[in-house]
């Protein structure tokens, strides 16, 4: 059946977004992208 | 990532904290069972362990790598987070593991395009040499959970990493569920050899048939077929893909009378969690009327031949394809299974059959969708695919749709419907959970690597027009109608439009003889939104978080002081104390508080009151003899000779 698009919610917004995708899109700048190196959340290599 | 220190006991205590979100309580719950199928990590609630994790809705998705024994450990699953496989993924850096494409040989395997990385994050596609991360003898894994997609952090549309490979370009990345390279690795890190939920898969490949025996007492015997004439032409575990290969089990219902029985009957199985779910392919090429039973025969204290019970009649099988049925089962005691064909009337030209038999002590799916001929969908479809009603244990009606229109991705909704029992349901739903399971029809359970999403009713979710989401259908939803012409409602929809790509959909086991199962149980997870207090961590910090267990009534008044937890066991209300290293909480209501210096403190004092009494006594003693000594010598000196007299 046809469906109207307005009629589902879709909670990822269309977008296929990987662990990194998000955690970048929240301005989280973390070891690989999801690694938290001891007490230091905001830090890369 | 070497090193002893970093790894966690087989049981893990966890903590989900009141900050996450009720959807994503109830998808860590589902990664946990993951967990407990295919390794041996199991995880229990925390009842103040020294070091725990605890999962909290932060800022985005991440963990630390291994147990970095600080007590209490957090791991983020935060908005988007909700997803099984993202928490496997966070849970498996948890416990110790890096990305996949650190692995000290990755140049070998993927080529790393640096002029498409971002500017300053090149640092992510960093390697580990083999004093830092081992990878346990395990080859280069394109199909791991832990690996990054070919789209990590570039910096305009084209690939930061290219497989060597070409047909794994689309592979990496994967969000579904552990590869069997994962496993191998898990399993090995942590010296695994069994888990907790799973009990035996079965695909009749070997002639010793898993073990499986012929009932006595029946009227015919099961075959070891790879075809019948009359049907099926191939097995279902290889589709008649590997010649010389592919069997499964037949009842020819064909050589019988009505009426008759065969019996297989499963090796002893042994138990755990005490519910099970079977789960097997049926094929009937006999008489419409011809039956499958399953049986239990339950060994317990005194039925040496065990009890038999029958758990399910399975009637009205279609003839003509192979297809999935699950029957839940609740057995505590040493078991087989017992697969009983029964011959109905009517004519048969062939009978039935079974095959990639798979038996777990997890829960079954509430339903299954079945959808055929699904290539030809695939595509072609214009719109929604809808599945028929099902109704929820609470009772509320839903549907799920299937979009395969863009030709991309396929997306997948959960809506709620007009149903038989709205009037007697609360109101805007509350907190039920919806699981579809895209399930890969590979034959072993620990192999499949299925495709799953949650969805759950919040009450107070709104929409744009200001309406209550989850209302009920027939005030907020759309008219629609059945293939039969019935008329309901459909309330909105809530899921994603990238379920999945069509390559993957394409890939593995999803699509088997054009068929794809969709499995769904929607339950309710109104206890997760409870919140009970939690011991005070060993750190000294206190939490509140969230107790992952169902509060039950029995703990409503009863307080546990000093932020005990109250549990159920052998039907009564008990406290578990919260304790540290040296400190622990006692009593019914943990109101008394104990340390190892209250140990020593008292010791010391005992010992020092005891010393202290016993000076007292010798002391005493020895007043009192010296003085009767003198009372008796004083007066009768002169009476008696001084000479051979003893003194003291």
């Amino acid at each position: 059946l046809p469906t109207p698009e307005h009629f589902v919610k879709d909670v990822d917004g269309g977008i296929d977004q990987d662990i990194f995708d998000i955690n970048e899109a929240l301005g989280l700048d973390l070891f690989e992208g999801d690694i938290r190196l001891d007490g230091v959340q905001d830090r890369n290599s | 990532i070497i090193g002893e220190n970093y790894r966690w006991p087989h049981t893990i205590p966890y903590v989900l904290e009141d900050s996450l979100e009720m959807n994503a309580k109830g998808v860590i719950l589902n990664a946990f069972e993951r967990y407990r199928l295919k390794t041996c990590i199991d995880f229990k609630p925390w009842t103040g362990e020294a070091n725990f994790i605890s999962v909290f809705k932060g800022s985005g998705c991440w963990s630390s790598i291994g147990n970095k024994r600080v007590g209490n450990q957090s791991l983020s699953i935060g908005e988007n987070c909700d997803r099984i496989a993202t928490i496997q993924h966070e849970f498996l850096h948890a416990l110790g593991f890096w990305h996949e494409q650190s692995r000290s040989d990755r140049d070998d395997y993927v080529n790393i395009i640096w002029d498409r990385i971002q500017s300053g994050k090149e640092n992510n596609f960093n390697i580990y040499d083999d004093q830092v991360s081992d990878t346990l003898n395990v080859p280069y894994d394109y199909t791991s959970v832990m690996h990054y997609s070919k789209t990590a952090f570039r910096n305009g549309t084209e690939p930061t990493i290219v497989t060597r490979i070409p047909d794994f370009m689309d592979v990496i990345g994967q969000r579904m569920d552990f590869s069997d390279s994962d496993l191998l690795k898990l399993n090995r890190l942590y010296n695994c050899s069994s888990s907790l939920s799973f009990m035996d898969s079965c695909n009749f490949e070997l002639e010793n048939v898993c073990g499986m025996i012929q009932g006595s007492g029946d009227s015919a015997d099961w075959q070891r077929l790879s075809q019948v004439p009359s049907g099926p032409e191939s097995d279902h575990s290889n589709m008649g893909q590997c010649a010389g290969a592919g069997f499964f089990m037949h009842f020819n219902s064909s050589a019988v009378s009505t009426g008759a029985m065969a019996v297989l009957e499963s090796r002893t199985l042994y138990p755990k969690r005490g519910f099970q779910c079977l789960q097997f392919y049926l094929y009937n090429s006999g008489s419409g009327s011809d039956q499958l039973n399953i049986y239990i025969r339950e060994y317990s204290a005194g039925s040496e031949n065990g009890t038999v019970t029958l758990v399910e009649e399975i009637k009205d099988i279609p003839t003509g394809s192979w297809q999935l049925y699950h029957v839940p089962l609740k057995v505590a005691n040493k078991f087989r299974v017992l697969f009983g064909g029964v011959r109905g009337a009517g004519a048969s030209l062939g009978g039935l059959s079974i095959d990639d038999i798979n038996l777990s002590e997890t829960r079954c799916p509430h339903h299954i969708w079945r959808i055929r001929n699904f290539t030809q969908l695939m595509g072609s479809l214009d719109g929604a695919l809808y599945s028929p009603p099902f109704y929820s244990p609470k009772g509320y009606a839903f549907q799920i749709s299937l979009t395969l229109s863009n030709p991309t991705n396929a997306g997948i909704y959960f809506h709620l419907i007009s149903g038989a029992n709205d009037d007697q349901l609360e109101w805007p739903c509350p907190w039920q959970q919806a699981t579809m399971t895209l399930l890969d029809q590979n034959p072993d359970i620990r192999q499949r690597m299925s495709n799953q999403r949650s969805v759950t009713t919040d009450p107070l979710l709104t929409d744009d027009d200001g309406s209550y989401f989850w209302d009920r259908p027939s005030k907020v939803g759309q008219e629609a109608l059945f293939p039969n012409g019935t008329q309901f409602r459909r309330g909105k929809g809530r899921g994603t439009s990238a379920f999945i790509t069509h390559e993957r959909l394409k890939s593995r086991d999803f699509i088997k003889g054009d068929d794809v199962y969709i499995l769904l149980t929607v339950e309710d997870i109104s206890h997760l939104n409870t919140t009970a207090p939690q011991p005070v961590p060993t750190n000294g910090t206190p939490t509140t978080s969230t107790s992952t267990a169902p509060t039950p009534g029995l703990c409503v008044n009863f307080a546990c002081e000093n932020d005990g937890v109250c549990t159920v066991w052998n039907g009564k209300a008990e406290c578990r104390c919260p304790s540290g290293d040296d400190w622990w909480y006692m009593g019914a209501r943990c109101e008394k508080r104990g340390s190892t210096r209250d140990t020593i403190v008292i010791t010391a004092s005992s010992t020092a009151a005891v010393f202290a009494v016993m000076l007292v006594v010798t002391l005493l003693s020895v007043y009192c003899t010296r003085r009767r000594y003198r009372q008796k010598t004083g007066p009768s000196t002169a009476e008696v000779p001084v000479e051979n007299e003893h003194v003291f």
